[in-house]
């Protein structure tokens, strides 16, 4: 599981 | 990128781009809470500092962009074009009061002790009191006119869409986020009330009143 690896959410 | 991420993004322009249609063609702010729009102001400021520091592509970069700028030109209208049309005598919520615990919980907690990270974690809990504001003015003036419930209805739709895209995301991806998981349910069950007038009453033709 990746916990926010990228924030690519706005 | 996933529909119910794309819908929730393309929500919540509209939501701002309603708002910021009905204080430019009606030429007032009337019904507007001030308070709610600095607090996204302070939301967006302190989530998009990554702007700076981390592309992740051009939809992104311009989404961040649009939200920043919409959100300051809304001020700018609230606060000096329209400013004699602002209803400040019923926007009286005290913001520091939502400002302060979620500065609070953010160096509680968060994913790490970082400045930017701290900052992207305040943001989110911020984001999801944000409306506080807003909804108490409707409250205490007792009615909301129907350009301000659509306003209200797609900024609400936004993060209920981003819950179903989180769940599409864990089993798709694996990727959860829990800090904005748990803030955007809460964003959005501070709405339910909310949906509850708008689809029953608003939809129907009516005007939002609340009962004396």
């Amino acid at each position: 599981i990746v916990i926010n690896e990228i924030k690519d959410e706005l | 990128m996933n529909i119910f991420r794309l819908l929730g993004d393309l929500s919540h322009l509209l939501a701002i781009i309603i708002l910021l249609v009905k204080i430019w063609k009606t030429r007032s702010c009337a019904g507007i809470s001030g308070k709610s729009q600095i607090l996204f102001a302070v939301v967006y400021t302190s989530r998009y500092l990554d702007l700076i520091n981390a592309f992740i592509s051009p939809y992104n970069t311009i989404m961040k962009i649009v939200f920043l700028a919409a959100s300051y030109g809304t001020i700018y209208l609230m606060y000096m074009k329209f400013k004699a049309t602002y209803d400040v005598n019923h926007d009286t919520f005290r913001i520091e009061f939502l400002i302060a615990p979620a500065a609070v919980l953010a160096l509680i907690v968060n994913h790490a002790f970082e400045p930017l990270e701290i900052l992207w974690t305040f943001s989110i809990y911020l984001e999801s009191v944000a409306i506080l504001p807003q909804l108490f003015l409707v409250s205490k003036t007792g009615e909301a006119e129907s350009i301000t419930s659509h306003y209200l209805f797609m900024l609400g739709s936004y993060r209920a869409l981003y819950i179903f895209n989180w769940i599409y995301r864990y089993y798709a991806e694996n990727h959860y986020d829990l800090i904005a998981i748990v803030a955007g349910i809460v964003q959005t069950v501070l709405y339910c009330d909310f949906f509850y007038l708008y689809i029953t009453k608003v939809l129907k033709g009516k005007k939002l009143q609340l009962p004396a």
